[in-house]
């Protein structure tokens, strides 16, 4: 992601659509466009308020041809709308010459597109991850609509994560799956027994994988979905079971770890001949891991075995720093030895381990503070087993306080 | 003709999202560009979007350039940037 640099002070923001468009009815454009800005208060505290009159934060029109801004729509196709950032004013325009359209794979998308131009309106560029919503170039419209992590990322630096529901009370801020009440149906006895796993991730498409030993469950905002566990080896050919530690880059592709090899796959298709050695495709990054996340604080992959970890930046030469490994322990927290990691696509980082897990605070560099504390039962935050505890669980975890001075001892990067 | 066309067609896609100066776009301004800025210009395009980085205004590029996008430009602010010291 890329942002433009400059941001909204508030977080509470109205918007009016001043021009409706000509070919379609206004209440399904209110709708559509309501919806658009959910998009991005969806993963902040940013709410969108439409006001009918008035000042407003961010006003939006459908305009043809020269519309007063020096910057003429060009009619049908080519250019199909453009937003101002914060720092002018963050209004959006969209070239009414388009077919704009609503659940339809004809003409242009207008939710799609007013999603994007609103990221514009919020302080973000252009990416150059070409399945974020704030790529350039319009893709067609996507009934199964889903945020790039990406532009999850992008947002979440400019605004912070969500802390808060929509409407009610709070969630248990900022935590893992929604779940409040997980469902028996959602439940494997055999994996609530035992809530060990071997690796965690997220798919490209947003999914979440969990893997333990030749099997794999999807999880969802319940639990377990229906019809798992299944075979790995059957969902992604030529990958074997017992994996240490798996993670989807920003380039789409999903990476598997196990012993001294790895996979890369593509979906669930492998993206060439693997398995091949860590040691060739991971130079400096050990065998036999204990897990692997890409860190939203900064984008890079982090390595992680016993008591050490390591940072992988495929674009620095040599991509792993020689003063690494180090110790898990700068991880304010973290035990040694745990058995997965995962970035969640609510942009936090979790640590797993002997069936508990851990909510890690990339702005306070620590190991979240909440209600109930941390280590928390994986059993039922994440998979669903309503007889596990709801509270917090025995682990390993060392405390180790110390102060963080200026050369933070993770990233290349300023807390 | 249809090569010149296309490279002004190109130039123009350039300059407007912000791979080359503005005052390309000016028709009353007679913009000379020497070689190596035009294919610059071309494998940035390129890069950013995901293509092979060749700086030659191939099929891949046109067709990708023809493509319905945002009117907001890929690199902000050209020509106002300071190098870093």
């Amino acid at each position: 992601y890329a942002l433009q640099g400059s941001r909204w002070r508030v977080k509470n923001l109205t918007y009016k659509i001043s021009k409706y468009p000509s070919r379609l009815n206004r209440d399904e454009v209110d709708t559509e466009l309501a919806k658009a800005f959910s998009v991005w208060s969806d993963y902040t505290d940013l709410t969108f308020t439409q006001k009918r009159s008035g000042q407003v934060h961010i006003e939006i029109r459908f305009e043809k041809g020269e519309h007063g801004d020096g910057d003429p729509f060009d009619g049908p196709g080519g250019t199909l709308a453009h937003a101002y950032f914060p720092v002018y004013g963050g209004d959006a325009h969209f070239d009414d010459a388009e077919m704009w359209s609503i659940n339809s794979l004809r003409g242009t998308n207008l939710f799609q597109v007013a999603a994007h131009e609103f990221g514009h309106s919020l302080g973000l560029s252009h990416s150059d991850v070409r399945t974020a919503l704030m790529a350039p170039f319009y893709r067609g419209y996507n009934k199964a609509f889903q945020l790039d992590q990406d532009d999850i990322q992008g947002i979440q630096a400019l605004y912070g994560h969500k802390t808060q529901l929509d409407v009610g009370g709070s969630f248990p801020s900022p935590s893992a799956p929604r779940i409040t009440t997980p469902q028996p149906s959602a439940e494997d006895p055999a994996l609530c027994a035992d809530p060990n796993i071997d690796t965690i991730f997220n798919s490209a498409d947003g999914a979440t994988f969990v893997f333990k030993g030749e099997h794999y469950w999807r999880l969802t905002e319940n639990g377990v979905a229906a019809g798992y566990p299944r075979l790995i080896s059957r969902s992604w050919p030529g990958l074997t079971g017992n994996i240490d530690a798996a993670f989807t880059y920003k380039n789409g592709k999903t990476y598997f770890f196990k012993g001294s090899k790895y996979w890369r796959y593509n979906g669930q298709k492998m993206d060439g001949q693997y398995p091949k050695e860590i040691s060739e495709g991971f130079t400096g990054i050990p065998d036999n891991l204990d897990a692997a996340l890409v860190w939203s604080g900064n984008g890079k992959i982090y390595f992680y075995k016993g008591s050490k970890f390591w940072r992988f930046d495929p674009a620095q030469r040599p991509p792993v720093k020689s003063t690494y490994p180090k110790p898990l322990s700068n991880w304010e927290g973290i035990p040694d030895n745990i058995d997965a990691a995962l970035q969640y696509t609510n942009g936090y980082t979790y640590f797993f381990k002997g069936g508990s897990y851990w909510r890690f605070n990339d702005r306070t560099f620590s190991v979240d503070t909440d209600n109930p504390a941390f280590p928390r039962s994986t059993g039922y935050w994440w998979l669903g087993c309503s007889s596990a505890p709801k509270g917090t669980v025995g682990g390993n975890a060392k405390y180790i306080h110390h102060d963080h001075d200026d050369d933070d001892e993770v990233g290349d990067i300023t807390f | 003709a249809p090569a010149f066309g296309e490279t002004n067609k190109a130039m123009m896609y350039l300059a407007q999202y912000g791979y080359l100066s503005p005052s390309v776009r000016n028709p009353s301004s007679g913009h000379i560009m020497d070689e190596s800025s035009w294919k610059k210009a071309i494998a940035e395009f390129q890069s950013f979007a995901g293509l092979n980085t060749t700086g030659e205004l191939d099929e891949e590029t046109k067709n990708l350039m023809s493509l319905p996008r945002c009117g907001v430009k890929d690199k902000v602010g050209f020509g106002e940037s300071r190098s870093k010291r």
